[in-house]
């Protein structure tokens, strides 16, 4: 099945970065 | 006098206008924003959120910030029907890392987890080497949304490429 997955990361001072977006296709 | 109960996101980057959602106990209409010190950063907008909670009302403030701003901590203050709130800190960091390239390498449905790898860019280097990955993922049900480590293998300095395993829901 589909899902969607967003991920973003966090820098030593806790700083997020942006967000990125995309779908997973399970196999 | 009121208080903000809760808002999200903390920072303001430069350059960029800003969505930051507030929660304050009142079900009036928020008049007005105020952000000290305030050059560089203006209210653009403020909706009234339709998301109640309780006895709190989720609202929306988009805040434009200046490329040439000065980095550092702002207070903003909410100026309500009822008075002013409680002023709270918010932040204008001085740099962002900044993420790309997106992929997923693998993603097996019998699989617990998936593993994902995307770029990152990150001017002073301050990303270390197992950075804290956030992550949602949604399917059918309710999204799921934690935070993994990820693991950096660099590119050059304050360039690299982050791995992350992401639970499989």
């Amino acid at each position: 099945g589909k899902c969607d997955l967003q991920v973003r990361v966090s820098d030593s001072g806790g700083i997020d970065s942006n967000t990125l977006k995309t779908i997973v296709d399970f196999k | 006098q009121l208080r903000i109960e809760g808002f999200f996101p903390r920072q303001l980057p430069l350059g960029q206008a800003t969505v930051i959602n507030v929660a304050v106990p009142s079900r009036d209409a928020i008049q007005g924003a105020e952000i000290s010190p305030s050059p560089g950063v203006k209210v653009s907008g403020i909706k009234l959120g339709q998301n109640i909670q309780g006895a709190l009302t989720w609202s929306e403030l988009t805040i434009d910030v200046a490329n040439d701003a000065a980095p550092g901590d702002r207070t903003l203050v909410l100026l309500m029907p009822m008075g002013r709130t409680a002023p709270v800190t918010i932040m204008i960091p001085s740099h962002v890392p900044r993420i790309s390239e997106l992929r997923i390498l693998s993603a097996q449905s019998n699989q617990p987890t998936l593993e994902a790898q995307f770029a990152a860019v990150d001017r002073s280097a301050d990303l270390g080497d197992s950075p804290y990955v956030w992550f949602m993922i949604g399917c059918d049900g309710e999204p799921i949304v934690g935070v993994i480590n990820g693991k950096v293998s660099a590119r050059d300095k304050g360039n690299g490429v982050v791995h992350a395993i992401v639970p499989n829901p």
